[in-house]
């Protein structure tokens, strides 16, 4: 798997989360 | 189609804290070493360098200040490379997009705006328009213009407004007075952020000219002339009447028209304008006589060349000013009128025979002058004398052959008055035509003198062919036979006789035999009789109306009376035959990003981050595509909506980021995205449509705090099997679907929603009868659409507070279901039945629903209000739900707004 992690800045407390694009369809 | 994380950063500033933005990685690093490598504008292409990565790690660093109105966005190619320099993935690309500031100003196209609008316009005419960009972005507060008139000159009262957002000038009132002020200048303000007070402006000047309307009445500058004239003198400026008119000059508005309103009957005078002066010069024409007419009363009346504006034409009354003209004496003398006379000679005078009188008359008092004598002038022949006192004339001698033969026929004498006193002479002039006929040369025939009429009478017929023709002298025929010379054939008159020619004859005789046949065909024609008679009528049955099918030519024949009630489906306008239309979206706006929403929130909730209340505007000339309904649309149909409109997505997730980003207070992202995409690609046959989740990727327990109906929609998205899935609250749904508390359904759409309930039933299956409350149900069931594909329209208002099931839904606030959902999944409608049922906005133009759920932080006062929006042209629909602490137990202050 090759990807892409965007950084969200919406964290506070110090954590740094990443965002995969990701659209699952149904 | 598929939704991405877009890293972003934000023009004008150092972007290095949030470094590293983005990371690469590539599972290949597992087993071997894997060098990243980024291309692209920005990277290898100009502006270089503005990102760089760690070639071990994977992480993507931004060095520079970016200014969004020279690059947009950046496209970053992640490569993985093996230690030969060969590509172990396939290049992946990296959106960077950059946040816009407010870094530009409105710019105007010009300085100073030239306008012009006529005095006494009506209130609110467009006067001009004003045109100012902003390099900012697009669609974006920070490139939106107010516009604001903050200065006019001459200032005694604003006389125009301006349009905030298009910058149209039209006028307050319909005061405008060019007399008052011929023109006006106003300087305008050009805000962006919408007018706010942290946008940037500029400024122009308009110059608005004030065009002359013929809104003033012209007046003569005397109410009265008195003019004094010489009888039989012409003038040719007698007087000059001065006309004063307030309009423009020069103009036709300002030129007057005098006319004479009475008096003038012997046309003696005429008024010629002088259209740089504006004075009428009055002209004697003809002379007037004093011993007729020694005063005369000339009524005049102005206006102007133009006519009057509409708005005084009623106060336009025709004033008469009175011209009083005396009329003076001269002594004129005596004078021969009229000047030629004719006499009769018969062959039987003699010498001293009275020929006749000539006298001249005195034009002074119109009588036969006393104080002159008469002498003949010219007198060929020596034939006539006349008295030098009483004018009578006589034959010198009795008339000759041979004074006949040298007068050629003709005798022309003069006879002379002479006014001793005045030292005047007039002159008559005496005619003799002498005809030779009955002329004997012994004297004794008779001399025959006929009255010569001065221009000779023709006399005008009108041809039997309607042509009109003067001839000479033709003879009229006397119908009794009398008075003919019988020299003429008698003319005939038209219609006395009536002569048919052979062409009439003929059409009389084809009339005839026209109607002997009409009773012969109707013998032969058998319309009643078998077909298959060869050529003829079509025979018409009976008791039938022919035919000619009354309801068209395919189709079943309408009921009786349906006739009248043909529904037309309506097209707007610009559209075709068609009857469904959708609105692709090429931009979105959220006005009230940090704006009002965010106030009706309160300080308190501000840490939730945001809210796009507007929803999503529809630009300004939206393409326009259309569908035709049925089922044969479903691919159509896609083409047409092409998805979600991907700037929305991106606007969104970056704002949203942004918006965490630079709370204050932390707040876990509980926002995910529902899309409700309708009958799009790939939706299985009879399906309601598709729903698309979009959330976290790594990190999937953030399920558990949503609230029930979007954790079914997400699992069913993320294809977790909701069958093992755990029921957090498992009195959720209610099992009846029907409104388990009907005043709290009802208060919660007080706007006059109806109770949704089982009557949409079996459409509402998105969550209500998937959700897992039985091992039975995996998936939304196919449904038998009363209305056909695409013809769904589900809406749900529920609630779970409050008195309903308190013991229930008190749980964790930040973590617990929701107390209120509005939740609206709308999609074509083309049938109208469910009008009746559901006053639903009619949303046949929206494409996507976006639902948006929001946890409001515990302590938080409930709002005022919930207001949806209606977005009725756009192709996003934004749905908020909120969650609302229940610990009051108040839900009444709750109002939808459809």
């Amino acid at each position: 798997e090759f990807q892409i992690q965007v950084r969200d800045y919406n964290a506070k407390n110090g954590t740094i989360k990443w965002h995969s694009s990701r659209r699952q369809k149904r | 189609e598929w939704i991405k994380y877009a890293a972003a950063c934000r023009e004008g500033e150092d972007n290095s804290k949030r470094n590293p933005i983005a990371k690469i990685h590539s599972d290949c690093a597992a087993n071997q070493q894997v060098t990243y490598r980024i291309s692209g504008v920005g990277i290898d292409q100009p502006p270089y360098g503005i990102f760089v990565i760690n070639q071990k790690t994977g992480e993507i660093n931004i060095t520079s200040i970016v200014d969004r109105e020279v690059t947009p966005y950046f496209i970053i190619v992640c490569r993985a490379l093996n230690l030969q320099g060969q590509d172990l993935e396939r290049p992946l690309e990296l959106r960077v997009r950059v946040l816009d500031i407010n870094d530009n100003p409105p710019v105007f196209s010009m300085t100073t705006f030239i306008g012009q609008i006529e005095e006494n316009s009506n209130a609110n005419t467009l006067v001009m328009k004003l045109n100012a960009t902003d390099a900012d972005e697009p669609n974006n507060l920070n490139s939106k213009i107010a516009f604001k008139i903050i200065r006019q000159e001459p200032s005694d009262s604003p006389m125009f407004i301006i349009n905030r957002y298009t910058g149209e000038i039209r006028t307050m009132n319909n005061f405008l007075d060019r007399e008052q002020y011929g023109q006006y200048s106003l300087a305008v303000k050009g805000s962006d952020r919408d007018g706010g007070a942290d946008g940037m402006s500029a400024e122009c000047e308009c110059n608005i000219k004030i065009l002359d309307v013929n809104d003033n009445i012209p007046y003569l500058e005397h109410s009265s002339y008195n003019i004094e004239i010489a009888e039989n003198a012409l003038h040719s400026d007698l007087a000059q009447i001065r006309v004063i008119d307030l309009d423009e000059e020069y103009t036709d508005n300002w030129v007057a028209v005098i006319f004479f309103i009475s008096g003038n009957e012997g046309n003696w005078f005429e008024i010629e304008m002088n259209e740089k002066t504006n004075v009428g010069i009055l002209k004697v024409v003809k002379p007037l006589d004093y011993e007729e007419t020694k005063n005369l009363q000339l009524s005049i009346g102005v206006r102007n060349k133009a006519e009057f504006h509409h708005s005084i034409m009623s106060q336009y009354k025709l004033t008469a000013t009175v011209v009083s003209v005396t009329v003076t004496n001269v002594v004129e003398g005596s004078v021969f009128r009229p000047g030629t006379k004719t006499y009769v000679v018969t062959s039987n005078m003699e010498a001293n025979s009275k020929v006749g009188e000539f006298v001249a008359i005195d034009m002074d008092t119109g009588l036969p002058s006393t104080t002159v004598r008469y002498v003949m002038g010219s007198n060929p022949a020596d034939l006539l004398v006349v008295d030098s006192k009483t004018g009578i004339l006589t034959l010198r001698n009795q008339v000759t052959m041979e004074q006949y033969q040298m007068l050629n026929k003709r005798y022309q004498g003069t006879i002379l008055s002479i006014d001793d006193s005045l030292h005047r002479t007039c002159t008559g002039t005496i005619i003799i035509d002498l005809d030779g006929s009955g002329w004997k040369t012994e004297g004794t025939s008779t001399v025959s003198v006929q009255t010569t009429k001065e221009n000779g009478e023709e006399t005008t017929f009108t041809e039997p062919g309607g042509e009109t023709s003067s001839r000479g002298p033709y003879v009229i025929t006397d119908e009794n036979g009398g008075g003919t010379n019988g020299e003429r054939e008698p003319y005939q008159r038209p219609g006395d006789n009536v002569h048919f020619g052979p062409a009439g004859i003929g059409l009389l005789i084809m009339g005839f035999l026209v109607l002997g046949l009409v009773p012969f065909l109707l013998i032969c024609c058998d319309c009643g009789g078998a077909p298959g008679g060869g050529a003829g009528f079509e025979p018409v049955p009976e008791c039938s109306d022919g035919v000619i099918h009354p309801w068209a030519a395919e189709g079943p024949q309408p009921a009786p009376g349906d006739l009248t009630t043909i529904c037309v489906p309506q097209i707007p306008p610009g559209g075709g035959v068609t009857m469904m239309e959708c609105i692709d979206n090429s931009g979105v706006y959220t006005n009230d990003y940090y704006g009002r929403e965010m106030q009706d929130l309160g300080g308190g909730e501000r840490t939730t981050g945001f809210e796009l209340m507007e929803g999503v505007k529809a630009p300004a000339a939206p393409d326009i595509c259309q569908e035709y309904s049925g089922t044969l649309r479903r691919n159509s149909m896609r083409e047409c909506r092409e998805g979600l409109n991907m700037n929305f997505m991106e606007n969104y997730f970056c704002q949203k980021a942004y918006a965490y980003d630079e709370e204050d207070e932390g707040q876990p992202s509980n926002d995910c995205l529902l899309i409700y995409d309708n009958e799009s690609i790939a939706s299985p046959a009879g399906s309601v449509g598709c729903c698309s989740f979009i959330g976290e990727d790594l990190d999937e327990s953030f399920l558990e705090t949503l609230g029930p109906k979007f954790k079914k929609l997400a699992d069913i998205s993320l294809g977790i099997d909701t069958e093992y899935y755990p029921d957090p609250d498992p009195s959720w749904p209610p099992r009846n679907t029907e409104p388990v508390c009907p005043q709290q359904t009802t208060g919660l759409v007080a706007s006059g929603h109806p109770t949704v309930s089982h009557h949409v039933g079996a459409t509402t299956v998105i969550s209500e009868n998937t959700y897992p409350s039985g091992p039975s149900v995996h998936h939304p069931m196919p449904i038998s659409d009363p209305l056909g594909y695409g013809n769904v329209t589900v809406t749900e208002s529920y609630t779970t507070s409050g008195t309903l099931k308190p013991s229930v839904h008190l749980h964790d606030n930040l973590h617990g279901p929701n107390v209120v959902v509005t939740e609206r999944v709308v999609g074509p409608i083309s049938g109208a039945d469910l009008h009746g049922m559901l006053e639903m906005p009619d949303l046949r133009d929206g494409s996507n629903v976006i639902v948006t759920e929001r946890v409001i932080a515990p302590g938080s006062s409930l709002p005022t209000s919930l207001t949806i929006p209606t977005p009725i042209e756009s192709s996003n629909v934004v749905v908020t739900e909120r969650v609302i602490q229940p610990t009051s137990g108040m839900m009444g202050s709750l109002s939808m707004h459809p």
